[in-house]
């Protein structure tokens, strides 16, 4: 069966995100925007949010905007 | 629209704030 979205929101791909560089979660939600994921805004937010707290990722001041990041 | 991206960013954000 063909897939209706071609960006997936997992917890693999947000981590791959942040090992490579520190992002805001505007910059998160820009990479897994609804119209690519299918997803509606809720569940992204919720979907996310869940991603995040499991992933308990490091946070850091940039141009005084929160990013979040990982290290290998 | 960017005003959905600032929604979707506040709604985030205050989920985050909850646990961290």
């Amino acid at each position: 069966t063909p897939s209706s979205s071609d960006v997936q929101l997992t917890e693999d791909a947000v981590r791959r995100y942040l090992i490579r560089k520190p992002m805001t979660t505007k910059d998160l939600l820009k990479k897994f925007q609804t119209k690519r994921t299918g997803l509606s805004s809720e569940q992204t937010v919720n979907v996310l949010a869940q991603i995040l707290k499991r992933l308990n990722p490091e946070r850091k001041s940039i141009n005084e905007k929160m990013h979040f990041y990982l290290t290998e | 629209s960017s005003s959905e991206a600032d929604e979707m960013a506040a709604a985030l954000e205050a989920e985050l704030n909850d646990f961290m």
